[in-house]
Order: structure tokens, then C-alpha cells, then sequence
């Protein structure tokens, strides 16, 4: 639609098309556009140049509405809860999530909240040993919510500044999963007399529609109150970040973009609109 | 669901002979909604729709339903025809000179490794010998995953810890594969990226040296719009032979079914229905088609 001399209807295809090839959802798009449509008709929006911009702001603007995250240190050690469906990046993420408190000075311990998937608890291990940071395990099978306990015990007489606990990857569709998802976060709260101070859910930006499901399903049950959005090296734009912010009120915290333990940043909500137009 | 958004369609429509543009816009609409809600890519919604209508355009109606209800079994037809057809049996036939060999690929986490074991056990119940290559070099601990699989599953794993070259650690795991009479090689591969260059080449590397008889995309069933760029890259580069649909015991709607289907042509073999290895199934077009259409 860059280049267009009106507002017709092939423009508004155009945009359309673009919106939910973003996978920003066929409603959200529908809503989107007829914000654009309404500004054109007004007046306010003068000429179809001038569309792209406008959609750069309409979509910024989404993406800014949700109260910024704060990061209360009040509290020590500050403990970070990981959860999230299977394969999404969630022990990638604590890996990035650890250099960077690392890295900002913090001493870090990791838990293997993962006791379920073959080499979950080697993975994390792997990651601990690359950046010199304890990681908290117990043999495969155990209960999660007892290596959570005995982590979190560890940090208390260690004095931690921040502890990262990876869960196993989990599909909200599983009750029981869900319920021990609850349970790891009850503990995780008894152990420290306080509740867990971020509880994230790491979303695959290459996920459609289902990631809002995720998202909601994750918050109702141990009240996730950040995202981490991984993948967008890839070629997924990831505009379900738009329905998470507007409907769950959820901030988006950082996003992956890599492999490495560097491929982490703060989610800025200019650059990822840009990002989507590129 | 579909039927019942439409249900106030199919009342109001009730008795016409035949099905026109007019007489089923409503549902062409409802079905479009449906498609895209359920992550169907926005140009195979596109094509799909334009075909079913279409081929729907003219027909006769049967005597009790509306022109809006038939539209709807034409559109589920077809999504079953178009998904491989409600008689279509995936099936791995092996090669008549052992080894039979497999092949995995796809993008991060979509559910490789674990189907590859799934797939290993697939073929040892039947009293196959099989053996896993663990030719992930990148993931810390991907060649102790498969080791623990195959361990679990009492299947051998070929790995080469020190190595850091995925086309030798498969060329030699072949080689041991032939030494030790093996049925079937199943070669996990490392997830990557289709418009990562390096590693795209690296996987046609590992395709060339091994000549699979079977490739495998493993793809995730929750993916969104973006199925089709990688699907189409990973099919461009290593002429796959099918798709294995991971999660599906998720609630995602699975229009990357679809997508990816429209965008190589290549089957969907096997769905993986859990975590555990024995959580594997043939694909069903028709609870496909029923499970996007939603
Ligand atoms: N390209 C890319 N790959 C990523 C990113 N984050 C994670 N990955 C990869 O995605 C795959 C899965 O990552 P994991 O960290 O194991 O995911 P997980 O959520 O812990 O998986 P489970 O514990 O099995 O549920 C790995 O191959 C990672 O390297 C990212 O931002 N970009
Ligand atoms: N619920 C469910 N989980 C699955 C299924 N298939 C795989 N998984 C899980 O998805 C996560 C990722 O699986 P992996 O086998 O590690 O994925 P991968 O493609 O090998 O990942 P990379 O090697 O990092 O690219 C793990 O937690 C698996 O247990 C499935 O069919 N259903
Ligand atoms: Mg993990
Ligand atoms: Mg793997």
C-alpha cells in the first residue's frame, strides 16, 4: 500500500493483507483498519502517503497503552518464574536473562525447574557452566515444586540477587500441567514470604493466534505479569504482541532474537513496529 | 463453531435451488473469518476460497438443506480432498536394500528431536533395528536428548561429542549404520532458520552425503502465517518428502496445515499427539479439516 494516491479499496486490501500476515489477527486488523478508514474520512488523516505513518502510530500506540513494568528490588532475592509452552525458548531466554543481570553486576543462580524432558536439566547445566552461574537441579523426575523449594533456600543463604527457575515446557490444554504449574508458584511464594516478583511467559513469535491463548491461560493461573516474545530473527513479525498488550494488558519485556546469550533486548515498541515494515 | 455461527444463514436461505454469489455470501464470509482465525496463511485463504466458490457456484441444492449449508460441505470436502483425502493412509514403505533412511528438519523447537524418537520407536515395536544420528552440533545437550530417547526407548544413537561438523557426524553414523546391519537411520538435525544461509547450507550438505529416502519438515501446529516462508524454503532447498505436525494436542486450530500443504504440495505423514514417544499418529485429513474449520 506505500505509494498509493487514494484510499480504495485495493489500498485497504493491501493493508489488510499486510495486518494479518503480521499475524496481528483478522479482527484486530478489521479494527485497525477501520480506525485508518474512519481518520481518512475525517479528514484527519489527509492523504493515502501518509497511511503508512499512520498505521506506524496507530500500531505504536497499541503496543504503549500497558502499564511499563517495575522492577520492584525491595525484596531479595529478586526471583524470576519462567513458564510457557513447549519448544517456545524458555531455557534460551534464561540463559540471555542471566548475562544480562550478570553482566549488570548481580550475582545469578538458575533452578532446573524442568524435571520432566530429556536433558532439560543438562541444557540449563550447559548454560550455568558457559556463564559461571550455580544452577539448582535434582535427579530427572523429581518434583519441580521440591527443586524450586530447595533453589530458592539456596539463594536465601547464598544472598542472591536474582534467581531465574526454568519450568518445563507445558500446553495450557493440560490441566494437571497447569496445576503443577500453580503449585511450583505456591512454594516458589512460601519459600520467600513474598510472591515471585516477575512471573514471565516466553511466547514464540512464530506462533499464530493460539499465542493469546497461551498468554491468557498462563496469566489466569500464576498471574504472568511480563512476555518474552523469541524468534523474531526469524521472518515472523510477531503482531500477536499487539493483542497481548491491548486484551491482557500484558507489557511485553524483551525479545529474542538469537541463539546466543546476547540475543536478548528490551522490548521498545517504535523499533518493533519498524521492524514489522521492513 | 461454523454451523452454529451460520445457522441464521441457513434459516433465512431455505429453499433455494441453486447456489449463487448472492445466496451464500454471508457464508463465503463466515468461512473466510474462520480460515484466517485459525492461522490459514492469508493467500491460501485467498486461493482456497476463490476455488471453493467456485466449483460451488451453480450447483444444485439438496431438497433439506440450504444453498449456505451446502456451501459449508463443499468447503469441508475439499479441505479433506485438498489435505490428502478421507481414505488417504500415510505410509513409510522401506527400502528393499537396508538401510532405510530418514531425515529431520525444521525450524527451532518445532518437536524434531522428540519425533525423531517417536518415528524410532515407530519402527522398533515392528521389530525394526533402528539407529538415531544426533547431528545437532549447536543446542548444549541436543545429542544427550537423543541419547536419553533412544536410551529409554532401548534404540542406538550414533554421536560424536568432539565433533563439530554435522555432514561428517552423518556420514560416519551412516557408516556404522551399514557395519551393524541397521533397518533404519533416523538423522536429527539441529534447528535453523530457511533464511539462514549457513545453516541452510549446512542441511543440504547433510542431505546430499546421506541421500535420505525419506525428509522430513517437522513443523509446530500452533505456527501462524509465517508456515509458509519457511516451509516453502526448507521444501525449495531439500525437496522434502512430508510433514510432521507436532502439539497438535494443543488447542491451536492447525491452519498450518493447510499453509504449508498449499505451499510445497508435500503430504502430512504423522501428527505428534504429546510429549511421549508412543504420542505419534498417521495424519487424518478429515479431523484436520474439522479441527480448522473450527
Ligand atoms: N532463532 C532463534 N532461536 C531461538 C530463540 N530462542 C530460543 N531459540 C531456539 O529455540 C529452540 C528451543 O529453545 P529452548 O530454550 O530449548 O525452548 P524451551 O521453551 O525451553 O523448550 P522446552 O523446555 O522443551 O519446552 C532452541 O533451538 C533454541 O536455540 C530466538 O530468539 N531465536
Ligand atoms: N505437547 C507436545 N509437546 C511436544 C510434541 N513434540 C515435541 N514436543 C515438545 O516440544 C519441545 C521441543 O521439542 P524438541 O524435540 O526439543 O524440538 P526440536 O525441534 O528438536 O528443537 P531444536 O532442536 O532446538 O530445534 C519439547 O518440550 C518436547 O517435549 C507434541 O507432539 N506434543
Ligand atoms: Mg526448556
Ligand atoms: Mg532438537
Amino acid at each position: 500500500f506505500l505509494g498509493k494516491k487514494t484510499i480504495d479499496d485495493e489500498l485497504l486490501e493491501n493493508l489488510e493483507e499486510f495486518l494479518i500476515t503480521a499475524d496481528i489477527g483478522p479482527q484486530a486488523a478489521d479494527m485497525i483498519i477501520e480506525k485508518i478508514r474512519t481518520e481518512y474520512t475525517r479528514g484527519t488523516l489527509k492523504d493515502a502517503e501518509r497511511i503508512t505513518d499512520a498505521l506506524k502510530q496507530t500500531l505504536t500506540e497499541i503496543l504503549s497503552d500497558v502499564e511499563e513494568f517495575n522492577e520492584d528490588m525491595t525484596n531479595k532475592p529478586y526471583v524470576i518464574l519462567v513458564s510457557g509452552v513447549n519448544g517456545a525458548g524458555k531455557t534460551t531466554s534464561i540463559a540471555k536473562l542471566a548475562n544480562m543481570y550478570k553482566n549488570a553486576g548481580k550475582s545469578v543462580m538458575l533452578i532446573a525447574g524442568d524435571t520432566f524432558r530429556a536433558a532439560a536439566a543438562d541444557q540449563l547445566a550447559e548454560w550455568g557452566r558457559r556463564l559461571d552461574i550455580p544452577v539448582i537441579r535434582k535427579e530427572d523426575g523429581s518434583d519441580p515444586a521440591a527443586v524450586i523449594h530447595d533453589g530458592l533456600t539456596s539463594a536465601k543463604s547464598k544472598n542472591i540477587d536474582v534467581v531465574i527457575a526454568d519450568t518445563a515446557g507445558r500446553l495450557h490444554t493440560k490441566h494437571n500441567l497447569m496445576q503443577e504449574l500453580v503449585k511450583i508458584n505456591k512454594v516458589a511464594e512460601k519459600v520467600l514470604t513474598y510472591p515471585v516478583q516477575e512471573s514471565i511467559i516466553v511466547l514464540d513469535a512464530t506462533s499464530g493466534q493460539n499465542a493469546l491463548t497461551q498468554a491468557k491461560m498462563f496469566k489466569d493461573a500464576i498471574n504472568v505479569n511480563g512476555v518474552i516474545l523469541t524468534k523474531l530473527d526469524g521472518t515472523a513479525k510477531g503482531g500477536i504482541a499487539l493483542r497481548i498488550v491491548n486484551e491482557l494488558h500484558l507489557p511485553i519485556r524483551y525479545i529474542g532474537f538469537g541463539e546466543s546469550m546476547e540475543d536478548l533486548r528490551p522490548f521498545n515498541a517504535e523499533n518493533f513496529v519498524e521492524a514489522m515494515f521492513n | 463453531d461454523l454451523n452454529e455461527k451460520l445457522s441464521g444463514v441457513f434459516k433465512r436461505l431455505k429453499g433455494e435451488t441453486r447456489i449463487s454469489e448472492a445466496n451464500i455470501a454471508d457464508a463465503v464470509k463466515q468461512v473466510r473469518m474462520a480460515l484466517l482465525e485459525a492461522d490459514v496463511n492469508y493467500k491460501v485463504v485467498k486461493s482456497f476460497i476463490a476455488g471453493v466458490q467456485e466449483a460451488a457456484l451453480g450447483e444444485s441444492v439438496i431438497k433439506s438443506v440450504s444453498p449456505a449449508q451446502q456451501f459449508i460441505k463443499i468447503v469441508h470436502d475439499n479441505l479433506v480432498d485438498i489435505l490428502g483425502g478421507k481414505d488417504y493412509t500415510p505410509s513409510l514403505p522401506l527400502k528393499p536394500i537396508p538401510p532405510t533412511i530418514i531425515m529431520l528438519s525444521g525450524l527451532q523447537g518445532s518437536g524434531k528431536t522428540t519425533s525423531a524418537g517417536k518415528l524410532g520407536r515407530y519402527f522398533s515395536k515392528d521389530g525394526k533395528n533402528v539407529l538415531l544420528i544426533a547431528a545437532d552440533i549447536y543446542r548444549p545437550a541436543a545429542i544427550d536428548q537423543l541419547e536419553v530417547l533412544g536410551k529409554n526407548l532401548n534404540i542406538d544413537v550414533y554421536s560424536d561429542k568432539k565433533c563439530k561438523d554435522a555432514v561428517k557426524i552423518a556420514r560416519d553414523g551412516l557408516e556404522y549404520a551399514k557395519k551393524a546391519a541397521k533397518d533404519i537411520v533416523i538423522v536429527d538435525t539441529a534447528g535453523r532458520l530457511h533464511i539462514d544461509e549457513e545453516l541452510m547450507k549446512e542441511v543440504e550438505n547433510v542431505k546430499k552425503t546421506i541421500s535420505p529416502d525419506y525428509t522430513f519438515f517437522v513443523a509446530d501446529a500452533m505456527t501462524g502465517q509465517d508456515a509458509v516462508n519457511a516451509a516453502t524454503e526448507f521444501n525449495n532447498r531439500l525437496e522434502i518428502t512430508g510433514v510432521i505436525l507436532t502439539k497438535t494436542d494443543g488447542d491451536a486450530r492447525g491452519g498450518a496445515a493447510l499453509s504449508i500443504r498449499y505451499a510445497t504440495g508435500k503430504p502430512l505423514m504423522f501428527i505428534g499427539t504429546g510429549e511421549k514417544t508412543e504420542e505419534f499418529e498417521l495424519f487424518h485429513p478429515d479431523r484436520m479439516a474439522s479441527r480448522i474449520l473450527g
